[in-house]
């Protein structure tokens, strides 16, 4: 039996039974998705599998990652307040070589516990680790947020796809976050929490959308085969 | 739905059957996030001869079913899937990332005699 399970699982891509430690909560839009996704099969719509509707990009497997940074970067357990700065890292390694990327979206959820306090708009600076060093890092993104504001959206579909072709370039990202104005300010704000209330304070998690082209060889985005 | 309805003097014939698949017997439940069991169909019954162009048959169906006339080491036709549709599944993988994939093959849609 346990021969035939681990067959099973390897067709599903599967190494063994998962056991997940922590089970992250599944977002509604994911949820919504698999729920379409029943309805195309029920009535034999089997084309809408190959397309994600919500997103508006073809794509048969939807992966939402885990972000890893914390477990991975013993820097920054050590760093001392105002610690504004969080690595993130996420392991897209079980993408196949045969998957065709279609969307990379980081979703960084704040929960502003942490700095609720200071009731002041966010600067939000993401950064792609490069090297060893800070100076290495490449800025992505420099964001201003309300402080109410909870969810950002980025897109890293170049980013992942880099990622996914030369794996040892995945380093990681760095997240900065600073009250509005402080970037320059000789004069350093200490945030009213500790530096494990301010990570718990941010989730980030990267959604991934491939196209399978043995799954969906109907869709039409693929370049045909010469004959 | 593709096959008339067979009486029941012809249930030894080859047909779909009802079969319920709960991930929870399974112990999967923890990782599978929904669904939580799928309806599926599995394929038994027999190929007689006479019956075989009523039941979909391959050509090779038919050779083989002759040949078992024949020579009884030649096994009959077997009962089975001749269309089947994929199911989607929402699940965890090892490193507690979750997936959206659709898995072709899984639900047996119509048996015939192959």
């Amino acid at each position: 039996t346990q021969l035939e399970e681990a067959s099973l699982l390897q067709f599903m891509g599967l190494s063994k039974v998962p056991s997940p430690r922590i089970a992250q909560p599944v977002p509604s839009i994911l949820m919504k998705i698999f729920q379409e996704r029943q309805k195309a099969v029920a009535t034999g719509h089997f084309q809408k599998l190959c397309y994600v509707k919500e997103f508006g990009v073809p794509g048969n497997l939807i992966r939402l990652f885990q972000d890893q940074g914390t477990l991975s970067n013993p820097e920054e357990v050590a760093q001392a307040p105002p610690c504004t700065r969080k690595f993130l890292l996420f392991n897209i390694s079980v993408i196949a070589q045969d998957e065709q990327l279609m969307m990379a979206q980081l979703e960084l959820r704040l929960r502003l516990n942490g700095y609720d306090a200071l009731k002041q708009d966010l600067e939000l600076m993401l950064s792609l680790v490069q090297g060893p060093s800070p100076q290495s890092e490449q800025k992505l993104l420099l964001r201003y947020l309300p402080w109410s504001q909870g969810v950002l959206h980025v897109d890293l579909l170049d980013v992942v796809k880099e990622w996914n072709s030369n794996p040892q370039s995945n380093l990681g990202l760095v997240l900065e976050l600073l009250p509005k104005g402080h970037r320059n300010s000789t004069v350093t704000t200490h945030p009213p929490d500790i530096c494990d209330n301010w990570r718990q304070s941010i989730q980030a998690s990267l959604m991934v959308v491939t196209l399978t082209p043995e799954e969906c060889p109907h869709f039409p985005h693929f370049p045909r085969k010469r004959r | 739905a593709t096959f008339p309805t067979l009486e029941s003097t012809t249930n030894h014939l080859c047909q779909r059957h009802h079969m319920v698949i709960n991930f929870e017997k399974l112990g999967w439940h923890k990782w599978i996030i929904a669904p939580k069991e799928f309806r599926t169909n599995y394929c038994k019954g027999d190929c007689p001869f006479s019956l075989m162009a009523f039941f979909n048959s391959s050509n090779y169906a038919f050779f083989q079913t002759l040949m078992n006339s024949k020579t009884p080491e030649i096994p009959k036709a077997a009962c089975i899937p001749t269309k089947l549709s994929p199911i989607s599944m929402l699940y965890y993988d090892n490193d507690g990332n979750i997936i959206l994939q659709h898995h072709e093959g899984m639900v047996v849609d119509e048996c015939g005699c192959g």
